[in-house]
């Protein structure tokens, strides 16, 4: 008798949590760690304040070298989260505030719940949290993830009076985990979340009670990032229905202008006749043929504008130098902007950085890969950038000898969608538009190496004689 | 304002397709045939039957070598689905019936959806689902996927009398393709699934009408899977509390002896005593904390026998060998099954078989993986398997050279839960149990291969003289 049955999101992530980042107690404490560092940051950028993070892992049973209990309790100065949504923004799967087309690090309404969920799961205790707006008001609720139906258990509610005007989150919790497997890459994801947001400042108290700063660099937040209109190019037919549904306006030459991405008056006409389209009609009466046609016209048509890539926060070709020579400090830094670009509808742009010698040993390229900001420390031989450098750049054309010069290469992708190919964000995909930027970028700074490099050699002979 | 959404799974999964394996026109043709294949096969298994498997291919529309229209039509003789479980099924992501500890291609609930989403958000057109139990009755439901709502839409539902006493399913619907982007590799992916699923007859029917015929190589079934209980090292908290609420027994020592894999009365009796608690205290009346004691108790207790894998339903050496040699047409095939191992409570067998020369003409180390005997082609560089080959088997010692000999090493992990990296099921994480198994069933057969190299190499040398 074939049993049949329904699963909630949070069942499905437990159930495959190894999917999603968390497959053992070393990996689990690192993405425990990203996962709340990524929120907190996100946080603070959308409400344009410098992030002040607070990280803290206490070991609190078990041996120090292997398998042991912690508690993870991280404080920002972000947002906060509304009273109202707190139990379900920390205890319900897929549920969040990054469902829109805005660059953000978090993507999924996922990953600060499966911390959450890690440690619940290895320890059975709850995690409490703490919040404020702003507001006269801060409130701590105490939860548990009922994981069969996905959703918030509340344990315990106080609020107190704001008498700080205080506004962040602090999130704490019991976890299992592995620091002495996973310290080196735990430093090694704070170091290059420092790169690459020098207007942060991060704290970090490790188990041992050492404390690990990472001082602000700047004291200007980048322009934010803006929440844009999807662009005619990304549609499909869903995308379509839903907008069409949700639309209050009567005609389709104010439908496309209303809903779609950088489309005017005169393009929306144009792009109608060509259609063969009526612009009076309204969008709610088109057919479902209409639909796929409208769909199939909108990927098709030439005249639309490429999407405009001022919704995006980038680093910025200053601050990708400063970071790069203040973390890795090498003798020679070049660094590039490529002019944005977009895919299947989406824009994006790709920075990339190259440095040399200095205080860089380790011979041979190592590659650093950020997107939105974030640094990416696994699986890099799956991801895209990878690819480039390994197999599509000719590194002895730049005079580089790939086996013994100390060469790193920082490669920066941002985007209202980033294509990663895992829950657990570790690589993008080789999407062919991205690639081609990548290369160009690589080429670019690679060929002011060589310069760098010839010079260096003409310099050496020169004192020989 | 900071908006906070919740969205479905469905939602979750048609937003991030590309997680799934959908990423492209050429690529969701690809993901849609396996999907649909690996249903029948899991169907076929489940009743004991020989497959038929009937796929077809039509272009309905647009450019033969671009981007285009397709039907796809996949008829099955397995078990069927019962009638009230159609829709859901079909219709909704995270339902199915796989979610059992057993061997099977299916795990996630998600993939014959995802085709099925696929096809409805480029096309616009409903899926239809022809099925009969063997029953008197033979359904036909006609449904769309309410993706926000994550549920079908009945468009249409007919029965029929069930006058040849038929069984099985048919799934028929529209989707954008790319067949001539994504030709090699649905070819490629139907002989290999031929190679590892000899007893089954694989028709497929491609757009230009051709007939490409698999045909059955043995007419046998092997013994199939059965499903197991689940392992005290695999358990946690969650785990635990779940078997705990349901349970009806009584006692400890009962609960020990009913709900785990091997756990006979002496080893919980021993076991109980040295985790300290009472072998006739019921289970329900356990603290969280001696849930939490209990768990890893239970991991660190070394009296428990190993997973046994008599559920598992491996290739066996001799079909995988005459799998190897009706396929790759070899001048020299060695295969080894590994003995049964475990990672985290979960049973798994390795198989690994070495061909060399013959039909095999590409110089160098050519991979193919399997999985629960589905071949995996894509993502390869990410995979366990590449990995050992590529840094863990020193290949001159066995007097291959890497780079001319044609060799292919084919490689096959059964499991009760295969641990994929990916919701697309690319490839399979380096769990170093598995990798363990990998890396000695490959020294096994490189070293039957390095044997035969030396004897082909002497008798050269004789002839020579
Ligand atoms: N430190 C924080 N400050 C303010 N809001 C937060 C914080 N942490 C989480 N949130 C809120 O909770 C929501 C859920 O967070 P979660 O990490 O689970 O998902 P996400 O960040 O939206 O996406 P992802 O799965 O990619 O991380 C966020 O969208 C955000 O609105
Ligand atoms: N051809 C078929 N014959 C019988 N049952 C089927 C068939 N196709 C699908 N089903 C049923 O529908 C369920 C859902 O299928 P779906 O492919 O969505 O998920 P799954 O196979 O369980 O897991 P996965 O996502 O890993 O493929 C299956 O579990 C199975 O019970
Ligand atoms: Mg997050
Ligand atoms: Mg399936």
């Amino acid at each position: 008798m074939v049993e049949f049955q329904e699963i909630s999101p949070a069942d499905f992530f437990y159930r495959n949590r190894d999917i999603a980042g968390f497959t053992n107690p070393a990996r689990a404490l690192y993405s425990t760690v990203r996962e709340l560092v990524e929120n907190s940051l996100d946080a603070c950028e959308s409400v344009g304040i410098l992030p002040n993070i607070y990280v803290r892992l206490t070991h609190v049973s078990g041996p120090l070298d292997r398998v042991a209990v912690f508690k993870i309790r991280v404080l920002d100065n972000g947002s906060g989260v509304p009273e109202h949504n707190i139990p379900l923004a920390f205890g319900k799967v897929l549920y969040g505030s990054k469902y829109r087309l805005k660059q953000t690090r978090g993507a999924f309404g996922l990953g600060g719940k499966m911390a959450i969920l890690y440690g619940q799961i290895t320890t059975n205790k709850p995690v409490r949290i703490v919040s404020s707006t702003g507001s006269s008001h801060v409130y701590e609720y105490v939860l548990t993830v009922d994981i069969r139906k996905n959703e918030p258990k509340i344990l315990g509610k106080k609020n107190y009076e704001n008498v700080n005007n205080w506004r962040g989150v602090l999130v704490e919790f019991y976890t299992e985990g592995d620091y002495y497997r996973s310290s080196s890459r735990i430093l090694d994801y704070l170091k290059q979340t420092a790169m690459v947001n020098p207007y942060a400042e991060i704290i970090f108290v490790d188990p041992r009670g050492y404390l690990h700063i990472f001082e602000r660099g700047v004291d200007e937040m980048p322009p934010a990032p803006k929440e844009t209109l999807p662009h005619p190019y990304g549609v499909d037919v869903e995308a379509l229905k839903r907008i069409i549904a949700d639309t209050k306006v009567k005609s389709l030459m104010e439908f496309m202008t209303t809903h779609f991405h950088r489309v005017g008056k005169a393009t929306a006409y144009k792009f109608l006749s060509e259609a063969g389209l009526n612009p009076d009609m309204n969008p709610k009466k088109l057919s479902q043929e209409d639909i796929v046609k409208l769909v199939n016209h909108m990927k098709n048509f030439k005249g639309f504008l490429p999407p405009d890539a001022s919704c995006l926060s980038p680093l910025g070709e200053k601050l990708l130098k400063a970071g790069i020579e203040k973390e890795l400090k090498p003798e020679f830094v070049a660094v590039t902007q490529r002019k944005p670009s977009s895919y299947s509808g989406y824009p994006f742009i790709v920075e990339v950085g190259i440095a040399y010698g200095g205080s860089i040993l380790k011979p041979g390229i190592t590659l650093y890969r950020f997107s939105n900001k974030i640094p990416l420390l696994y699986d890099e031989t799956s991801d895209v950038s990878w690819k480039v450098l390994n197999e599509m750049i000719d590194w002895s054309r730049y005079k580089v000898e790939v086996t013994i010069d100390p060469v790193a290469v920082i490669v920066h992708i941002c985007s209202t969608k980033i294509p990663y190919k895992t829950v657990g964000k570790e690589f993008i995909a080789d999407r062919p538009e991205i690639e081609h930027e990548i290369i160009n970028g690589v080429r670019i700074v690679a060929r002011q190496l060589m310069l760098h490099l010839s010079r260096k050699k003409r310099v050496q002979m020169e004192r020989a004689r």
